[in-house]
């Protein structure tokens, strides 16, 4: 699966999510992807969302829309709100999963409950980017 | 307002040969969409070309090279949202395709609807000017290679692992 967030200078909210789904599933089989509020939200009032993982757990808990709900209800940052909802995801589900967010005012988000996930983001003249946990590499461009 | 651009290229236990492709593939992603950005292009052209980069690449799991389901074919979902008014737009089950990201946009601009699926998403995607390609096309060495390891195990009734991303 791939995702991608972005806010631009007018302060405008998008998300996508493109996925080939899981290796070896059913023919027909749909995922978390297509489904707004699984994979994908956005809303200009609160942030923007793409998860990736394991699909039907993603689905079974609207993963996208409780990470927004988090920030809004919660009053959690982007960061917290991934991460505690994906660790609730998964000790509810036992299925990993992974999320990146960003909030209107353009903190960044990023989690994951799997062994890695892959991510990128640049800001200004900063390139961010890491897989494994706790990475975090910055070079400039 | 500064512009971000924040992409993934999935989860799950990648394996250790596949994780320069992944690098390389999300920050080329990124530059693409930051493109736009920097040009004062808005955040819907940004995700939405910061994602064909990544479906048009073979080391992740969308467009070419999407993982297989069970009859060895590519079934692709995608889904695009916008923040100012929720308009949103999806596809699920669409085959031979290259950009579904882009399908899934001309769904939220062109129809009453927000999901198309399988033989309508497709005959939309038609009716758009879409190339469907030729079948097969979007089918990967490596994606070919996984679900023949997949169905061996499962002859075989050895523990399936999962040789790479959980979705």
């Amino acid at each position: 699966t791939v995702g991608a967030v972005a806010i631009d200078k007018n302060g405008k909210l998008a998300a996508a999510t493109s996925t080939g789904g899981y290796f070896g599933k059913m023919v027909g089989r749909s995922s978390d992807t297509s489904l707004i509020g699984c994979g994908t939200y956005a809303d200009d009032n609160i942030g923007a969302v793409s998860t990736t993982g394991h699909g039907e757990s993603i689905a079974k808990y609207c993963l996208a829309h409780a990470i927004i709900k988090a920030m809004e209800y919660g009053h959690k940052s982007a960061s917290d709100a991934t991460n505690e909802t994906l660790n609730q995801m998964t000790l509810k589900l036992k299925h990993t999963a992974g999320a990146i967010t960003l909030s209107k005012t353009g903190e960044v988000g990023i989690g994951f409950t799997s062994e890695g996930m892959s991510w990128a983001y640049r800001k200004k003249s900063e390139l961010h980017y890491g897989i494994e946990k706790g990475q975090h590499e910055i070079k400039q461009v | 307002m500064e512009p971000i651009i924040l992409v993934h290229g999935g989860a799950g236990n990648i394996v250790s040969s596949r994780i320069p492709l992944k690098f390389d593939g999300t920050q080329r992603s990124v530059e693409a969409g930051y493109k736009i950005l920097q040009n004062g292009g808005s955040a819907l052209d940004a995700v939405e070309a910061a994602v064909r980069v990544m479906e048009d690449d073979e080391g992740f799991n969308a467009g070419y090279g999407s993982v297989l389901n069970l009859d060895g074919e590519v079934e692709m979902d995608a889904s695009v949202m916008v923040g100012a008014d929720l308009s949103a737009g999806a596809v699920t089950v669409v085959k031979d395709i290259a950009h579904p990201i882009s399908l899934a946009r001309l769904v939220m601009e062109r129809t009453p609807h927000v999901l198309l699926a399988g033989d309508g998403a497709n005959r939309f995607a038609k009716e758009q000017g879409i190339v469907r390609l030729a079948e097969g096309s979007l089918v990967s060495p490596y994606a070919r290679l996984t679900l023949e390891e997949f169905k061996k195990q499962q002859s075989t009734g050895t523990e399936i692992k999962n040789p790479g991303e959980v979705g």
